[in-house]
């Protein structure tokens, strides 16, 4: 399973609507001056996933809705993920066919009341339920592992030994 | 349990030790039960032997050193337990360019079968990846993406007609 | 006392600004004090307007961001309260190549009458320290340095004898 | 003043004695690969301006001291920084001269037992003593905004207000 791509709406420095993407199996870069929202994106992804937000860099999530001098009067930020299956051919990425009917789309909006919620292929839902789906596709968001903020990496190897013992225990 | 737990901690290692000979080229990497007889009490112990260099725990290693071998460990874990994407941010910060290229190298062969976005702010990374390039910029305060085909880009370029003679 | 502080606050804001302006090319830092009737309970805080972009507190802003505003902040207090050397690691492990260039440049302009050491794996700041550089490497486990005059191969370079036609 | 050299001897990854330098006015560049020995040099200066071991990537002095495999077994290290004062002449780095008879040398050696001592010009002395010269040249050790280690620079921006104050009240 792959992310196809992320449709974000006033998160962030992001105002208005933009899609992100699209991905594909492989490689993509994310490029581009200091400031100008490349760790957004990684932000978008923690949101969505249900990190709290402290682990996105800010105290409540409603700082998370987009202000800005331009556009100080935002209610709500939204980000949703498309995901889909790909045939795993072991080839070049190139050759990566997306099998049509599996796409998993997973949104979550934020208000300024601090409160949030989910939805899943459209439906509302508990972020248990979000958890759960994508337990069933291989990301386990308990670990997080697959993600690394920036200025995180070098204390990955650093984790204390009981730290680490947990991790290997959680993969179990 | 225990069985299971051994299981899996001889093949984290295992790949871990591969991981970490390619990157470094010529190091080498341990994990290290603290207790054999009861490792879920006193934890995983990471040892670290750069090349040319002797056995260290990780705090006294350089910065880059440290990022190579958490780079190592999680590539090592991937191939336990594979996530289909991997999203990491400015993993390349505290490595020389040499490292740069490896670990960038690296990720271009491991990504056979699995989804890789990478943050970088270093040419020597974001040179690589040939098919997709997400450009992020801010003309006004508010940010703006664009996705770029690297490849259609050289096509077109070498589309163009030749400078007259 | 307190006269003395306002004094030396008023430079030191004053330098902070124009230091930033120029390395952020458009953007405004400020630095505030919290109580005006009595700095020294409240302390002071530090804001930052960079190019194009709203007012901020410092722990809202990107790694390079961050990094810029620290750099002005110590140069701005140089001009205050001069060191005769400075020795830096790595302050441009968050920076774009464009912004280490202008860091560069900056304190190649600025080291008139200072000495600086400066750390650094990015080609686009240690192609500019043309005077002296400090090779280090470790062949065999220990480490080595060498001091380089770069002029130097510049000019045996120019020396050569022309290839022939 | 400046930085003329550093004389090291079994510092560190350093092992035997080596001179880092010379240094002139103007700006020096350290480089090299992950892991040579860059930051050490950088900690040889932490080291004889005082700094306790913790800010030196260490927990005891006494592990300053080079070990490695070849060599294990070093009993002391010692870093000698000489200063000396130049012709202030604000002009290109090049025309600087340096004025004989305005060397200063500041030593400092630590031990397999965690003891460490400071010389001063070759005498014995306290390391306030060290301090009171250097800060006659300008170089305040109380506040060490001069040298930045590895990874520090973002976090200098984002002293508390308090932190802050008491830094500009040092300055004056
Ligand atoms: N709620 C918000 N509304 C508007 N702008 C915001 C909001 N939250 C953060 N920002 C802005 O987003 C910018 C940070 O973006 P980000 O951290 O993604 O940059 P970056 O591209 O990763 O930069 P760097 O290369 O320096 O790490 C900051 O300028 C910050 O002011
Ligand atoms: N007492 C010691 N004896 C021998 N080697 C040591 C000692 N203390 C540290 N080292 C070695 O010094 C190396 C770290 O050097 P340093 O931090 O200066 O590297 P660096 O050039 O700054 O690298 P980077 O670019 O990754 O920051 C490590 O490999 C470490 O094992
Ligand atoms: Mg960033
Ligand atoms: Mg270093």
């Amino acid at each position: 399973m792959i992310i196809k791509n992320i449709v974000v709406h006033n998160f962030k420095s992001f105002h208005g609507t933009h899609v992100i993407g699209p991905f594909f199996k492989g490689m993509s870069s994310v490029i581009g001056p200091n400031g100008s929202g490349k760790s957004n994106v990684l932000d978008s992804i923690l949101f969505v996933f249900g990190y709290r937000a402290s682990k996105i860099r800010t105290k409540k999530v409603s700082m998370l809705i987009h202000n800005s001098a331009k556009f100080p009067n935002c209610n709500s930020c939204t980000v949703t993920v498309n995901f889909v299956q790909i045939l795993d051919n072991n080839g070049p990425q190139e050759d990566a066919q997306e099998i049509p009917g599996t796409e998993v789309e997973v949104s979550r909006s934020a208000f300024k009341d601090n409160s949030s919620h989910y939805t899943l292929d459209g439906k509302r839902v508990q972020f248990k339920d979000i958890a759960v789906k994508l337990q069933n596709h291989g990301v386990d968001l308990t670990n997080g592992r697959f993600l690394i903020l920036q200025g995180e990496v070098e204390q990955i190897a650093q984790m204390k030994p009981k730290a680490e013992n947990e991790n290997d225990t959680g993969l179990l | 349990r225990y069985q299971e737990f051994m299981a899996g901690f001889m093949i984290i290692n295992q790949k871990l030790k591969e991981v970490f000979r390619m990157i470094s080229i010529g190091g080498d990497a341990e994990l290290e039960l603290q207790d054999t007889f009861n490792p879920f009490l006193e934890g995983i112990a990471f040892s670290v032997r750069p090349r040319n260099k002797a056995w260290t725990q990780i705090d006294r290693l350089s910065g880059g050193e440290k990022t190579l071998s958490s780079l190592a460990l999680v590539f090592g874990l991937h191939y336990f337990k594979p996530s289909p994407f991997y999203m990491m941010d400015e993993i390349d910060a505290a490595l020389d360019t040499r490292n740069v290229s490896i670990i960038g190298h690296y990720i271009k062969k491991f990504t056979v079968n699995c989804q890789f976005i990478v943050i970088s702010l270093r040419a020597e990374m974001y040179d690589l990846f040939e098919r997709r390039i997400i450009g992020v910029f801010k003309p006004d305060g508010c940010t703006r993406t664009v996705a770029i085909d690297p490849r259609e880009f050289s096509k077109s370029h070498l589309k163009q007609p030749s400078p007259p003679p």
